[in-house]
């Protein structure tokens, strides 16, 4: 494959130092042309070789992906669903030789770990969580948290992994009212979990104890609200929250991503600062990747947009390659390697400097 | 916006929370 310069156009906001670029260094192609949904990166270790490798997931296959030739990959393990197509790919950081997925039509009806047997290297699959599942995140220490519903409850579960997949410890968390959207992780906090839920609060837990601790409104926000990312520093809990439904102001332009700060002993918030698409860039958000201090995003208009989040402004714009939109982005674990996806289901690796 | 405008802030937040939130 050869090397493509991507960079961005000569727009005004960008036209400044830091300028980003993506240099496509590899691609996956999908022979079976069937709808890609996922990517991911995770370790598997292989005759005793440990690698970072990709899964991708189509409509009703997972597959594994091992680095080959340099800027080539080998698929080397393959698991195939007949009744319920896969939705997601749920990254849990830690774990090896394990794949967990979500499974449902709109809403996530199931959840299953996805494994090779010891001893012929078959592929199996161990289904872990079936119901009306609402939200489910990967933890560290190897953990998954979900949240589902039944009739008027709402449960909050959080699952602890044996190396088989199999579920080997379960705990409650105690749930809000509100169904919960989506789940964060407070980076350095192993104890502590965030959550948004469907009418813009933001809730806390001890994951010790199962405690909920507080709940947050930052109802003066946008609805839909995703939160990607969040830290605590100076006794202030920062998060990068994305919205979908957010609207383009004359302001401000098209707000993407947004960092907000708020004191969880007072709940008292502000918004820090909006992260907006370049002027003549139109689109929402709509599917998205932080990792460190790059936010990606998929936009309605099927270009992918960068944002460096210490430098606050869009670095990078990738436009839809061959006439096809863009349909999700992952980082990867490694040195800012951005994976790209279409729905035909080839996916593209891209080198972000 | 200033610092002040989020109220008094604790560095240990969250133990604190954790000794007033319902067991």
């Amino acid at each position: 494959q050869s090397p493509e310069q991507t960079e961005i156009a000569d727009r005004p906001v960008c036209d400044s130092l830091n300028l980003g670029s993506l240099q496509l260094v590899s691609t996956l192609k999908n022979p079976s042309g069937s709808c890609s949904v996922d990517v991911n990166v995770m370790w598997w270790d292989e005759a005793g070789f440990k690698d970072l490798c990709i899964v991708t997931a189509c409509e009703y296959v997972v597959s594994l992906w091992k680095p080959a030739d340099p800027c080539q990959w080998e698929k080397i393990h393959t698991w195939h669903f007949t009744e319920v197509p896969v939705l997601q790919i749920i990254p849990v950081p830690d774990v090896c030789n394990l794949v967990f997925v979500a499974l449902g039509n709109l809403e996530i009806r199931e959840i299953r770990a996805l494994l090779c047997s010891s001893d012929d290297k078959s592929e199996k699959q161990k289904l872990l969580k079936s119901g009306n599942i609402k939200a489910v995140l990967g933890l560290s220490e190897r953990r998954l948290v979900n949240s589902s519903r039944a009739l008027c409850d709402q449960q909050v579960e959080v699952m602890t992994f044996a190396e088989d997949g199999g579920s080997k410890e379960k705990q409650f968390l105690m749930p809000p009212e509100e169904t919960i959207l989506t789940f964060a992780e407070v980076q350095g906090m192993q104890e502590s979990l965030l959550g948004t839920t469907a009418v813009n609060n933001v809730v806390i837990w001890n994951l010790k104890t199962g405690q909920l601790l507080k709940k947050i409104c930052i109802a003066d926000s946008y609805q839909a609200t995703v939160c990607h990312k969040a830290y605590s520093e100076a006794g202030l809990l920062f998060v990068i929250l994305s919205h979908p439904c957010a609207k383009e102001t004359e302001s401000s332009g098209s707000p993407v991503f947004q960092l907000m700060v708020m004191n969880p002993k007072t709940t008292l918030n502000v918004g820090v600062m909006l992260y907006c698409l370049p002027p003549g860039q139109a689109g929402r958000f709509l599917e998205g990747d932080v990792k460190d201090h790059l936010a990606a995003a998929v936009l309605t208009s099927g270009t992918v947009a960068i944002w460096d989040l210490l430098l606050g402004h869009c670095t990078a714009l990738l436009p839809p390659r061959s006439d096809q939109n863009w349909s999700f982005v992952k980082w990867s674990g490694t040195e800012s390697h951005l994976l790209a996806g279409q729905k035909d289901g080839n996916i593209y690796i891209y080198h972000y400097s | 916006c200033s610092k002040a405008d989020l109220g008094p802030v604790s560095l240990n937040w969250f133990e604190e929370l954790s000794s007033e939130a319902a067991p």
